[in-house]
C-alpha cells in the first residue's frame, strides 16, 4: 500500500488489521534470563537464527533460555551498541521489536558489525586514519 | 561498515547499472527510487538509470507478500521491511504488506506503521552495492529503523565503505550531511574504524 500523501492516511490505532507488529509479543520476555524457560521463546530463537545469531537452527528450537540462546544475545548486544548483559533486559528487547531490515547481521557464521572486528584491525585502521 | 562475506562487488566493467521494477508504479514512486539511487551515485563513480525492461535490468525491485520464492518469507505489517542481495544478483525486495509513505513528512503520519519508502530503499540499495549491516546508528547501513522515520542521508561511516569498494565520484566535495569522520574519532578517542 502506497501513501502519495501523507494527509491521506487513515486514522487507524495502530496496524491496519488492529493486530501487533510480528515481534512485539517478544517484551513479555522482559528480565529472561539464562536457566529460565518461557513459552514462545523458541520464536526468539528463530528470531536470531533468522538474523544470524544462531547457526546450525535444529528441526525444532525449545522453550528454554540455554547458553546458545545467552550467547545470541551477548554477540547481538555488542553489534546494536546495548549493554552486554546477556539477558532479555529492556533496552534490549525494545531493539529487536523495531522494524528492521531482513538481510542477516551475521552472514554464514561470518561475524559482522561490531562482534566481528578484531583488535588488529582496529589497530591498523587507527594507524591509517591518524597518518591520514 | 562491514562487506558480504568475499567482499563482492559490482566489477569495473559493470558499473553503470540499470534498474527496473517488477510491478507498475506511478512516476511518484519511481522517483523514490531515482532519490535513493542518487544518495550512492553522489559518492561513487557508479550510475544508475532506469529501464523498462525489468528482465534485462541489472537491478531488479519488486514489492511481495509473504512466500515469493526466494526462501525468506515476509512477514506482513512491520517486522521484516525488506532485504536485497549482494553483488551481482542485483534483487531487492520490498515487503508489499508495509504502509509505505512515498511523499510527504511521516513522521507526522496519523497510521503507527507508516515505513518511509525512500528511507528503506536507500539501505536497501547499500546491499546491493556490496554493504552488510553497520552498528553506527547514525548509518545508513544500520540494520532498524523505527516505523515514521525519516533517514536518507549517507553518514560518514557508509561514505567510507561505499567508497572502499568503488573508490570515490569524481565530484564528490567529502561532505556528508551526518558527523564527519574527523568529529566521530575525536568524540570516542578514535579507536573505531
Amino acid at each position: 500500500r502506497f501513501f502519495p500523501n501523507i494527509t491521506g492516511l487513515p486514522p487507524l490505532p495502530f496496524s491496519k488489521n488492529g493486530t501487533l507488529a510480528p515481534w512485539d509479543a517478544f517484551t513479555k520476555f522482559a528480565g529472561c534470563r539464562s536457566g529460565e524457560k518461557r513459552d514462545g521463546l523458541a520464536k526468539l530463537k528463530q528470531y536470531f537464527n533468522e538474523f544470524g545469531y544462531i547457526q546450525n537452527a535444529p528441526s525444532n528450537f525449545s522453550d528454554d533460555f540455554d547458553d546458545e540462546l545467552e550467547k545470541a544475545l551477548r554477540v547481538y548486544q555488542q553489534n546494536f551498541n546495548l549493554n552486554v548483559t546477556g539477558e532479555l533486559d529492556d533496552q534490549t528487547l525494545q531493539k529487536i521489536v523495531l522494524p528492521r531490515c531482513g538481510n542477516a547481521d551475521i552472514v554464514n557464521g561470518t561475524t559482522s558489525m561490531n562482534s566481528g572486528k578484531s583488535a588488529s584491525f582496529h589497530t591498523t585502521k587507527h594507524f591509517h586514519t591518524t597518518e591520514h | 561498515f562491514t562487506f558480504f562475506p568475499g567482499t563482492p562487488r559490482w566489477p569495473d566493467h559493470r558499473q553503470d547499472l540499470t534498474y527496473g521494477f517488477a510491478d507498475q508504479l506511478t512516476d511518484e514512486v519511481k522517483a523514490v527510487f531515482a532519490r535513493a539511487f542518487e544518495k550512492w551515485s553522489a559518492v561513487t563513480p557508479l550510475t544508475f538509470t532506469p529501464t523498462d525492461s525489468y528482465i534485462l535490468a541489472d537491478i531488479k525491485i519488486g514489492f511481495f507478500t509473504g512466500d515469493h520464492g526466494d526462501g525468506e518469507p515476509f512477514d506482513g505489517v512491520l517486522g521484516t521491511l525488506a532485504h536485497a542481495f549482494s553483488p551481482t544478483n542485483g534483487r531487492l525486495h520490498l515487503d508489499g504488506a508495509e504502509d509505505w509513505v512515498v511523499a510527504g513528512d511521516v513522521r507526522t503520519s496519523p497510521l503507527p506503521s507508516a515505513v518511509d519508502l525512500e528511507s528503506v530503499a536507500v539501505h536497501e540499495i547499500g546491499h546491493l552495492l556490496g554493504l552488510g549491516h553497520s552498528s553506527d546508528e547514525n548509518a545508513i547501513m544500520y540494520p532498524t529503523i523505527s516505523s515514521r522515520t525519516r533517514k536518507v542521508e549517507l553518514g560518514s561511516d557508509d561514505v567510507e565503505g561505499i567508497q572502499y569498494l568503488y573508490g570515490s565520484n569524481p565530484n564528490y566535495n567529502g561532505s556528508t550531511s551526518t558527523t564527519s569522520t574527523h568529529e566521530r574519532e575525536t568524540s570516542d578517542g578514535g579507536v573505531r574504524d
